[in-house]
């Protein structure tokens, strides 16, 4: 494993865990989407079947059970939490996610490496999650709340897309029959997302600090 | 080996 790939997975894996950290201590998840959460936690079920049924490492296995805990536990935080979920922007957050997850699966059954359920699980959890920000840039062009999606969150996220793409360069040049179009086509697009995503989020909180300085 | 596996990565 080179070192870009590992700082993929810790940054990513922070991302997540930042987010949990902040909705369980403020006990409050305004400006963040339940259904960009909620298609997380639906990616990475899919992706993670091979849990079951394949062995890579310890770190692979480990890795996949906390991406798996931590982000279930946002949703259920987001749901079902008495405090937190009073915070939820119920009526702010209405892109609707449901319409994303049908095309990725028939995407998924024509294009994927292999014509076999996982396979076609894999392919979906990718196509899945290339869009999943959607739903939390829509709420945040919508509500302009950034009080909640901390720098931190923001830049931990850009950091796990950033160290994946350098880790995929490397390992095309440096390992033999590395090439996986699907993988970093939709990694492509959902990098490009998140920079708009990254875009609105600078963009909302320059202006806020605008507004608080004096004329 | 790692890189026989596609699925190796998060």
């Amino acid at each position: 494993m080179n070192m870009f790939r590992f700082l993929g997975d810790m940054t990513h894996l922070f991302s997540v865990l930042v987010l949990l950290l902040k909705i369980h201590t403020i006990k409050s998840c305004a400006g963040i989407s339940l259904k960009t959460q909620e298609l997380y936690a639906i990616v990475f079920a899919t992706r993670y079947l091979d849990l079951f049924t394949d062995y890579i490492s310890l770190y692979n296995t480990v890795m996949k059970l906390v991406y798996l805990g931590s982000s279930l536990s946002i949703v259920w935080y987001m749901r079902r939490h008495k405090l937190v979920r009073r915070s939820y922007d119920k009526d702010q957050d209405t892109f609707r996610h449901h319409f994303l997850i049908l095309p990725c699966l028939i995407l998924a059954l024509l294009i994927n490496e292999k014509f076999t359920f996982m396979e076609v699980m894999w392919a979906f959890s990718l196509y899945l999650e290339a869009v999943a920000i959607l739903p939390q840039l829509v709420l945040l062009q919508r509500t302009r709340n950034i009080d909640n999606l901390t720098g931190q969150y923001v830049f931990l996220l850009g950091a796990y897309r950033s160290f994946y793409i350098l880790n995929w360069i490397y390992r095309y040049f440096t390992e033999v029959h590395y090439v996986h179009w699907i993988t970093w086509i939709s990694g492509l697009v959902q990098t490009l997302l998140y920079g708009d995503f990254f875009y609105y989020y600078f963009h909302s909180w320059k202006n806020n600090e605008k507004l608080q300085l004096p004329a | 080996g790692e890189d026989e596996d596609s699925h190796d990565e998060l």
